[in-house]
């Protein structure tokens, strides 16, 4: 554990108390997309399916039973509980088109051709575009409210701290994932636009608005 | 070996 994957750990955890805040002090789910959601929790729960298999540490585990409890719990507040503030029609990503060339890639690409192998590489391979549906409906709505640019952005730093925890661990302990690095530099690039508007729109007391 | 797999991290 260095500072930049405890920054990111810290960051991600962040992320999903911010998200879930906003849903329930708001009791509305609106401007979040619930694809986004399915296809964290598809990663989650493919990923952590070593909690079965190995023990890492308290503090690996506490996290992990963590991120599953609350990303099934925000599913259930947005397609169950809130309901009625889920704004479905601007929810219309296609995750076909993700699920499918992500699964093939895992097949395809990946550090040895065993199931949970395979498995492992599609979380990591679908974590990287999981948040395509999101930014899909921000830009189709043409707006995001400040609590969910705050989400967003914490989100996003969390990848890109664990890109510098990557360089650290790379020199430190000779430790390289290329799976895992590639897959990072992709889903950091995804969010760079984003970081932009949050820059310059959110973090001046504006709200993120895009032009029509 | 030089590429070991990030199974520790989240």
């Amino acid at each position: 554990m260095n500072i930049f994957r405890l920054c990111g750990d810290m960051s991600h955890l962040a992320a999903i108390i911010i998200l879930l805040l906003k849903m329930w002090k708001t009791r509305s789910v609106a401007g979040i997309s619930g694809k986004s959601q399915i296809l964290f929790a598809t990663v989650f729960t493919a990923r952590y399916l070593d909690l079965f298999t190995s023990f890492i540490s308290i503090y690996n585990t506490c996290m992990k039973v963590f991120f599953i409890g609350t990303v099934y719990f925000t599913i259930y507040l947005i397609y169950m509980k809130f309901k009625a503030t889920y704004d479905s029609n601007h929810d219309s990503f296609r995750v076909e088109f993700l699920i499918v060339p992500v699964g093939g890639l895992a097949f395809l690409v990946n550090h040895e051709f065993a199931p949970l192998e395979i498995i492992w590489t599609f979380s990591i391979y679908l974590e990287s575009v999981a948040i395509l549906p999101q930014l899909f409906m921000i830009s189709k709505t043409g707006e995001a409210e400040t609590i969910t640019s705050h989400y967003l952005f914490a989100l996003g730093s969390y990848r890109a701290l664990y890109l510098c925890n990557w360089i650290y661990r790379y020199y430190a302990e000779g430790f390289f994932d290329l799976i895992a690095v590639v897959a990072g530099v992709v889903q950091t690039i995804l969010y760079c636009d984003f970081f932009y508007l949050y820059i310059t729109k959110v973090m001046k007391g504006k709200k993120i608005s895009l032009p029509a | 070996k030089k590429a070991k797999k990030g199974k520790d991290e989240l």
